[in-house]
């Protein structure tokens, strides 16, 4: 052990443990979770070559034989529970994203939330069992966060009643989405929906890509990898160009909106429901913004202590940098905003499932609070960890530039998360028109409630810029 | 009316309480703005997107909000009280670092002063001496094993340099002694100067 290091740990005012049971929820959940890791560090299967060190095709290679192993041991040592799911996956791809993450990710919890049993009964097992790989192919070449503008249509033929999916623009083709080119045989493909001559906008619907033996694309589809990119290298994003493709009506998520044989539409209670899966996802984010800025704050401030640099006062050795106030200055707020980060990721993630749970009993009430909450917490925290990453490796001078910091790949990993799911300012923007909306209801003298509820009490303070 | 929100600068309920008046500011002042472009008989699109640098700075504000509040409100369910000290200020320092970090919001609707703006800075230099011990703990809460942080500068015993040496080894550059490319291009190169 480096005696710096352990000099500051001695030094330390509190019992390091108790504040880990904190943030893990437990001394149980400690346990379990180092477990769960111990599982993987002392797992030779998942061993493997510094990706560092590869190309990005042996890269995604690597990435697939640990995913492959990964499934076999999931089953194996029975971990089930969706959080174990998550740390064991994540100390088999540490910081990094890895070719399954959009079927374990998107694809499943799609189907959990917006199938119906009968659909549920058919591709939920196969999807479990990956013979079904799946991925979510919503965003196109030329249209990202602004759904309403997505032009794959879905077409229903009531005479052989099935939908008929294209992409009729080269701007509509699918492109970006994870595990799209290479991986998945299965998409759930978010597209105009048309019955009768009538568009009733954006819907899901399960569409098979590839030959279940031989994963050839199928006729109609054209399928493949969109080229290397700002990191994500073990992930094989693709496009998806859709050619009247014919799917059986079931093929549709009709958990709320239906389509009838005969082509009738049944609207669903509310159409913000078909975007679910991308509130779940931004609610991880928020999760993943703490962790990846902890993250770099832990590597920054470690380096920190250790280093030596230059002097304070003349002739005296070399201080830690630590000490210096520029250096405390640029890492002590980047780790109160790693501990904020931490304690707002679970908020999120616990209203997300209390107000799910109150979905799936009927009440949607709070659904559009969520919608405006995860679309500014994802973006408020991703825009702040993404230059805080930044910060940390400046912090470390010339080491932080290499790889073996961990910060290049850090950054590159974390920054598309300003962008998917939601471009941060359009983000903003829609959470802005929830709080709009919710001052002119508190200006009629509509009694808000949830986190909205302060807009009251600024009619009733009708606070005011003044000279101080 | 002249009196600031913020009394005591030490105090998170308070500046939550002014973090909360700030982002009800900034939306009054989006909502204002868009009915200011109405009334230039814009519609009511062209009177969004004119008005959504403030719209975005209001959402910007209200998320901050959130965030402090519940970093404080996550203060009262610890017992423990060395780590309810350091996470406090913890939270105090990411209210206040946050509160110069946008004094101008703070400021212009008065909720705190320039006198007050001047203590939160020498607050501010008072918080980071008063975490300098506990700051590679509180790092190390954070429990992230070596295998997991794949980093040579942020390993778990501070042993950084030995293993970045060992580290820049394995550079596939360095597989061989001489690199093919002086047998390919340096020397046939040389041989024609």
């Amino acid at each position: 052990m480096n005696p710096d290091i352990l000099k500051e740990r001695q030094n330390a005012s509190f019992d390091v443990q108790k504040l880990i049971y904190i943030l893990d929820g437990g001394p149980e959940k400690t346990k379990r979770k180092r477990e769960i890791v111990s599982l993987v560090a002392n797992d030779p299967d998942f061993d493997e070559v510094d990706p560092n060190f590869l190309s990005r095709s042996e890269r995604y290679d690597q990435a697939v034989r640990k995913s492959a192993q990964m499934i076999l041991k999931l089953r194996e040592y029975g971990i089930a529970d969706p959080e174990e799911i998550y740390i064991y996956k994540s100390s088999v791809h540490p910081g990094r994203p890895e070719p399954l993450d959009l079927h374990l990710g998107m694809f499943l919890p799609t189907l959990l939330n917006q199938a119906t049993p009968e659909q549920m009964d058919q591709f939920f097992m196969p999807a479990w069992n990956l013979e079904i790989i799946g991925t979510y192919a919503q965003t196109e070449m030329g249209h990202g966060t602004h759904l309403r503008g997505l032009e794959t249509t879905a077409t229903y033929d009531p005479a052989t009643q099935e939908f008929v999916l294209n992409s009729p623009t080269v701007t509509s083709i699918k492109w970006w989405p994870g595990a799209l080119g290479k991986t998945s045989n299965h998409a759930i493909v978010l597209a105009q929906l048309y019955t009768h001559g009538h568009c009733h906008g954006l819907h899901a619907f399960i569409v098979q890509l590839r030959h279940m033996d031989t994963h050839e694309p199928l006729p109609g589809i054209l399928v493949g990898d969109i080229g290397p990119k700002f990191g994500f290298c073990e992930v094989d994003n693709g496009f998806l160009k859709l050619d009247n493709v014919r799917i059986p009506r079931e093929n549709m998520l009709m958990k709320y909106a239906k389509v009838e044989p005969d082509g009738r539409y049944v609207k669903p209670p509310s159409a913000k429901l078909t975007y679910g899966t991308m509130v779940f996802v931004r609610s991880l984010i928020v999760g993943l913004s703490a962790i990846n800025l902890a993250k770099s704050c832990t590597i920054a401030i470690r380096y920190s202590a250790v280093r030596h640099q230059s002097e304070i006062r003349s002739g005296e050795p070399e201080p830690q940098i630590l000490d210096y106030q520029t250096q405390q200055y640029k890492l002590f707020p980047l780790l109160a905003t790693a501990y904020a980060f931490t304690f707002v990721g679970q908020y999120i993630s616990q209203t997300y499932h209390r107000i799910t749970g109150d979905i799936n009993h009927g009440d949607f009430s709070e659904l559009p609070e969520l919608h405006a909450l995860s679309a500014g917490l994802k973006a408020f925290t991703t825009w702040a960890t993404n230059s805080g990453i930044e910060v940390c490796r400046m912090s470390c001078g010339g080491h932080g530039y290499s790889c073996s910091s961990a910060f290049p790949d850090l950054y590159v990993q974390f920054t598309p998360t300003c962008t998917y799911e939601g471009e941060n300012t359009v983000m903003m923007l829609q959470t802005a028109r929830y709080l709009v909306k919710s001052y002119r209801q508190a200006k009629a003298g509509q009694q808000l409630k949830g986190i909205m509820a302060y807009l009251n009490d600024m009619e009733q303070r009708q606070v005011r810029a003044h000279p101080a | 009316s002249a009196r600031p929100t913020v009394v005591d600068i030490n105090d998170l309920s308070n500046l939550v309480e002014s973090y909360k008046l700030r982002a009800a500011t900034l939306v009054e002042s989006a909502a204002r703005s868009i009915q200011q472009e109405l009334q230039k008989r814009k519609n009511q699109e062209d009177a969004w997107n004119n008005s959504a640098i403030d719209l975005v700075r209001a959402s910007d504000a209200h998320c901050h909000y959130v965030v402090v509040k519940l970093f404080t409100e996550k203060l009262s369910e610890i017992g423990d009280t060395a780590i309810h000290s350091v996470l406090s200020t913890l939270a105090l320092l990411y209210a206040l670092h946050g509160i110069t970090k946008n004094s101008g919001d703070f400021l212009q609707a008065g909720l705190l002063t320039v006198p007050q703006m001047q203590q939160i800075s020498v607050r501010i230099k008072e918080l980071l001496c008063l975490l300098r011990p506990n700051a590679v703990a509180l790092v190390d809460a954070f429990d992230f094993n070596d295998k997991n942080l794949n980093s040579v500068l942020g390993r778990y015993d501070g042993n950084v340099y030995e293993n970045l040496f060992d580290w820049a080894r394995r550079s596939p550059l360095n597989a061989t002694e001489v690199h093919e490319s002086f047998h390919k291009y340096l020397k046939p190169l040389r041989s024609k100067l």
